[in-house]
């Protein structure tokens, strides 16, 4: 069940658009430069795994609704109206910068590869999506059909999907284990078993 | 409980020591504080980088400190297989010689399970088999895919 | 006590603006939480990098935090002069081109006071007066100094 | 008041002989492998400025007599011990590790250029010396002389060399202060004004 494509629509710094991302099987190198958007591909994919916290999702305001891609509006106007006080040049470059209005939804679809069928669903792939509005509400859909936030967690415990483990490394992570005190190591370990 | 911490335990110490090998040459392995009472006590990082003594995590340098914490998660990873592993910038503060080692672990066992690592630094970029360049045009964020050719050499 | 606080509140703001400006080319300012009563509230970290809106720093990238936090301490320096400074790895989840500037930043500041940089990339060694190889025989460490030409490019 | 020379004799990894480091003005940068020694090199700058934190300066067992030079000879001897078994090559590699015998104290000289005479001491040059035996006496000295605790401290701060207002930044500090919560940014600003 490897990860064959991720889309994000609205979902923090990926805009707006529809953005695609496929991956192959064997290893995958995600560079560029600071504040790029690299780890927000990390979260987009805990994200569509039915991670919930705020803070693990580095959400803005920590919460959830956070995560909807936000142009900041408020802030380019203010900044257009003082730009455009310095005349004609300050437009053209802030219309090359139009963000769109902010959307009222994030979505993430993540499918998976399922040709070896290890997870119990007759199909070689399986998509996994998730929508947030901006009112909280989320929806869960199972290969397009709607689903519910527990069933989809059901099935990706059957699976061995859900980011349990340690199989996803955050940024700074390493370093915080390093730094963990004896107890703290022994109980990473007790959860893990 | 007791039983199934302690087969972990051990299947976990032999992966630490294996996988720290693997990544430096040197030994690793992990020590109880109590070993009777495996709960009470707390679980000691012990490491000795080649031809250097040996020291327990904290008494370590930062990027000591760093590749024997990888070790550990590599090595706890084992003991629970998943279908893809993601890592952010878990070589930040390695060296040339410990990124360089841990590319290649990577590409050795990418072979059985997917592997996304998020990186800056060089070595890791050409030690894998397709990169994706992640750019920001006006706060949003955009991605290019290259496939590693097979002959290329890290500058 | 407020004086003197409002005082240099306004200087270090004043100075981590332009030490963000000249690291980035982006706009920094710091924020109080309660103007009327300076002791009661917080202070907020805000940045705009070139071309991107402005982010309080708990919303922005790991690297554009630590960029920030890097101009804020070089601002809070300013406040307080010593005639020699100490960065241990600094730079460690800086990109090229953020370390390139801090590089530049740390050799035209040089000409006030001392510097001493621990770094492990090439763009900070490139760019200093001198350089210090530290390396460790049989857990014991040596050094060598190697005094940089000036012609010497950074690969 | 520039850093011209740092000497340090059985303190951390520099082992149990003398070693100098003779900086320039301007821009030092001081590199090296994962484990080399670098960051000891700050923390004898800070011993010798008068730090008593076995934490800040990451003396090992929290002590600080941790600091003192330590070949983990019984380590050592329990694995030649091991090797030796192995039959006459373990002795040889062995042999060239010979470490020696654990120093009963550690040195740190720190000699401060003073041309400027912005020290109020009339010489070129001002050495501060400190040696921590392994009972846990401190002894220090200001040019030669024997003085104490408190006179050195007297001494930097009237000299503006006592490390404070963050003129020393330790490995992994930009990253704790860039996830200070507001409070602790505004203490932070506070501590140094
Ligand atoms: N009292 C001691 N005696 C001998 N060695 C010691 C002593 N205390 C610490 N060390 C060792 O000193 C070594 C170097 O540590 P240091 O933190 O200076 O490395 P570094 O060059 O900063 O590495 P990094 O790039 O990983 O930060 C470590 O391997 C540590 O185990
Ligand atoms: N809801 C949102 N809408 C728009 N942009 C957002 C949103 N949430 C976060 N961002 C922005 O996303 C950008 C990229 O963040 P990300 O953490 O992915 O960077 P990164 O490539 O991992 O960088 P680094 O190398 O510094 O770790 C940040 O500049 C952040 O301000
Ligand atoms: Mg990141
Ligand atoms: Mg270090």
């Amino acid at each position: 069940g490897y990860i064959r494509r991720l889309e994000v629509k609205g979902f923090k710094s990926f805009g707006p658009r529809a953005l695609t991302i496929t991956f192959e099987q064997g290893l995958n190198v995600v560079t560029g430069p600071n504040g790029s958007g690299k780890s927000n591909i990390a979260d987009a994919i805990l994200f569509a795994l039915g991670e919930n916290s705020p803070r693990v999702l580095r959400a803005a305001q920590g919460r959830l609704t956070g995560l909807i891609y936000d142009p900041k509006r408020e802030a380019v106007e203010a900044r257009r109206a003082a730009e455009g006080a310095e005349g004609e040049a300050g437009e053209g470059a802030a219309r090359s910068f139009s963000p769109e209005d902010r959307p009222t939804s994030c979505k993430v679809s993540l499918q998976i590869d399922n040709a070896d069928r290890k997870i119990p669903v007759d199909s070689d792939l399986v998509t996994l999506t998730r929508e947030l509005k901006n009112n909280g509400e989320n929806s869960y859909y199972l290969n397009g059909k709607k689903s519910t936030k527990s069933m989809i967690a059901d099935f990706l415990e059957v699976s061995g999907l859900s980011p349990s483990g340690l199989n996803v490394i955050p940024q700074g992570a390493a370093t915080r284990v390093a730094d963990l005190t004896p107890d703290e190591k022994r109980k990473m370990i007790e959860d893990v078993v | 409980k007791r039983k199934v911490f302690g087969a972990a335990f051990a299947t976990i110490n032999n992966e630490f020591a294996g996988t720290f090998k693997t990544l430096t040459d040197g030994q690793a392995w992990l020590e109880l504080e109590n070993k009777e009472e495996m709960f009470t006590g707390g679980i000691y990082m012990m490491a000795s980088f080649r031809g250097k003594p040996a020291w327990e995590s904290s008494s370590m340098s930062g990027g000591e400190k760093s590749v024997t914490a990888v070790a550990l998660i590599l090595a706890i990873q084992k003991v629970n297989p998943h279908p893809f592993y993601l890592f952010d910038e878990i070589d930040q503060n390695l060296d040339q010689a410990n990124s360089q080692s841990l590319a290649s672990f990577f590409k050795e066992r990418s072979s059985q399970a997917q592997i996304i690592v998020v990186s800056l630094k060089d070595t890791m970029v050409a030690g894998s088999g397709v990169a994706y360049g992640v750019y920001n045009v006006a706060g949003i964020s955009r991605i290019v895919r290259a496939k590693m050719e097979v002959q290329v050499k890290s500058g």
